[in-house]
């Protein structure tokens, strides 16, 4: 260090710059590994392109906070099926839009609905799951599937939608609705109000249809 | 507070930034782009015990209590951050999950006598 230069702050020799600046960052990256619980860096075999990786980030963010698709709209105001289940059943219904970009040349490999129920006490609760698709007019709705679940205690549920979400592709219409109904003591079966980590959401894997070969003969 | 101009030689917020590509970390930590951490250096003499970034009124009572005890003169006090806030990271984990998490305390935003 320069004759005579002293750190102000403990007393002793004070580093040459370049020396503090790599001691600096040094202690950047153990704090924040540390603090990650990581022992070094993660290696990254295939990094998505940053863009595309914000682009998606950003307008999954943007949907909800406009419309919020995974949300569910709270469609539950005493809304009563007549002939469906006891009278005193409430329902409530989910709205799941799929970008466009996906809805065409896409095949479906797997799609899951993950709910997380809040439970109004102990035993076991009945809720039916009703995936419902837009018939060909696309003015009504028709039940593509009903299943018949007994929650026992609150937390993450899956639901196979695999099927319905395939069909829906291929009718080329890109929205799931998913009905939930309850008995009428329960109130709201899933945890509404609370942050967006407990929204209900469909995670699939898609794979590009590819344009079909030619097959030379 | 004060933040550290060349020669300063009294307690102050110096700003360091560590760009994350510059160290190359740009491929696993998505978002921010870097991290301010910035520290604290400078000296704290007996009459700057309390200040700045701290209420004056603070400074007062300290000040009374080393009356009050006759503190030894040459008793110095800390330099250290008076305001942090947390560094809020979204990166790939070692399974290639993105993961938000925000780490509380991580940046100075303030720094003070003791």
């Amino acid at each position: 260090a320069p004759r005579g230069v002293w750190c102000p702050a403990c007393g002793l020799a004070a580093l040459a710059p370049t020396t503090q600046r790599d001691v600096l960052i040094a202690l950047a990256k153990q704090s924040i590994l540390s603090k990650l619980r990581l022992s070094d860096r993660p290696n990254i075999t295939q990094p998505m392109p940053r863009g595309a990786l914000l682009t998606a980030l950003h307008r999954m963010y943007a949907q909800r906070t406009d419309v919020s698709p995974g949300m569910p709209r709270d469609d539950s105001t005493s809304h009563l099926h007549p002939g469906m289940g006891s009278s005193t059943s409430r329902s409530v219904c989910l709205h799941f839009h799929f970008t466009q970009e996906l809805a065409g040349s896409t095949e479906i490999l797997q799609a899951t609905l993950y709910l997380f129920w809040a439970v109004p006490g102990p035993g076991t609760h009945p809720v039916t799951v009703r995936l419902l698709q837009p018939d060909p007019t696309g003015l009504n709705t028709t039940v593509a599937s009903e299943t018949r679940l007994e929650v026992q205690r609150a937390g993450w549920a899956t639901l196979d939608v695999g099927q319905a979400v395939q069909s829906l592709f291929s009718q080329g219409s890109p929205r799931l609705t998913v009905e939930l109904e309850v008995a009428h003591d329960w109130g709201s079966p899933l945890l509404a109000g609370h942050s967006d980590s407990h929204w209900p959401f469909v995670a699939a894997q898609a794979r590009a249809r590819l344009p079909h070969q030619i097959q030379q003969r | 507070s004060i933040d550290c101009r060349g020669d300063s030689r009294m307690c102050c917020r110096q700003e360091f930034f560590v760009d994350f590509k510059e160290i190359g970390w740009e491929d696993w930590i998505i978002q921010p782009e870097g991290y301010h951490m910035n520290y604290c250096a400078g000296l704290c003499p007996l009459h700057m015990a309390g200040i700045p970034g701290l209420a004056a009124s603070f400074h007062t009572a300290v000040l009374n209590l080393i009356k009050a005890n006759s503190a030894d003169a040459a008793m110095d006090s800390c330099c250290v951050p008076t305001q942090r806030r947390p560094l809020s990271l979204l990166y790939y984990d070692q399974h290639s999950n993105i993961i938000k998490t925000d780490i509380p305390d991580m940046i100075v935003d303030a720094c003070g006598c003791t």
